[in-house]
């Protein structure tokens, strides 16, 4: 099963 | 101080039905422009923006930034208090730390009034670039929540692919597998049942179905949803309100 990605590995916070 | 006014409540609980699986307790910033919220669910999987213009409500006034912390599930436990077609209002003072929510029944002389404890939340907020994405595909909110429920019975994870062919869904799992694969179409009489695709470069990405099943209670706001992919980057997917929309930005599985 593919690893499930985070949002913070492509966005920025802020 | 804010004063938004909705003639019906019904509008309100299915915004609040469509985030609260994901949110614990966030931020909504309200402006003369409306009401606006982002927030990323707390495993940093989907990221839930909801834009309310000012347009959307039958009365609106908010003279200066007012920011409400709110526990999303303390706001749906208030809002069963009020019917569908009560007449909803939303009033919080400057620098008051409470929003107050009344309900109204004009017919049956009927005010209900609660007011809802704020907070201080400290939230983190991602910067979303614009993008052009790779595919774009607007179909039947309802015929996606489908698909992917007939699908979750397969696997945990769906994986979509969309090219100039279509749109394809499929699943695998320990009992087989299975896909939907919708071509592109318009339906004269239904237009909320067309499929269009507008594609620069075909996309296949997976995504948990779990988190997708959360995101499509969605589909109760708006007839139709707009899917946008690239490869490799989290999707868009985003319901439109009458002015406003909510929108996810969700992050798929990663390939090898």
């Amino acid at each position: 099963v593919a690893p499930q990605g985070r949002l913070t590995d492509f966005f920025k916070v802020s | 101080m804010l004063e938004a006014k909705l003639d019906a409540a019904s509008q309100l609980k299915k915004i609040v039905e469509a985030i609260r699986d994901m949110l614990g307790e966030c931020n909504i910033e309200c402006n003369e422009t409306g009401l606006a919220l982002q927030s990323l669910d707390k495993s940093h999987i989907v990221l839930v923006s909801l834009l309310l213009g000012s347009d959307g409500f039958s009365e609106y006034r908010c003279d200066r930034g007012v920011t409400l912390g709110l526990n999303i599930n303390s706001l749906a436990t208030v809002l069963r208090c009020a019917n569908n077609d009560d007449i909803l209002t939303l009033r919080s003072e400057d620098r008051a730390n409470e929003l107050i929510l009344t309900f109204e029944d004009s017919k049956a002389d009927r005010i209900s009034e609660f007011n809802l404890r704020l907070m201080d939340i400290d939230q983190e907020y991602l910067a979303i670039p614009e993008t052009e994405y790779a595919a774009t595909v607007v179909m039947s909110a309802a015929v996606l929540q489908r698909t992917l429920r007939d699908l979750s019975a397969l696997s945990e994870a769906v994986t979509i692919e969309i090219d100039k062919e279509g749109i394809r869904f499929s699943a695998e799992g320990d009992l087989g597998k299975g896909s939907t694969h919708f071509k592109p179409c318009v339906d004269m009489e239904n237009a909320e049942n067309s499929i269009n695709i507008t594609l620069s470069e075909p996309v296949s990405l997976s995504f948990n179905l779990q988190y997708f099943s959360n995101i499509t209670k969605a589909s109760s706001l708006s007839s139709t949803v707009t899917l946008q992919m690239t490869a490799g980057m989290p999707a868009q997917i985003e319901y439109k309100l009458p002015s406003g929309h909510v929108r996810y930005y969700f992050a798929p599985k990663i390939e090898d």
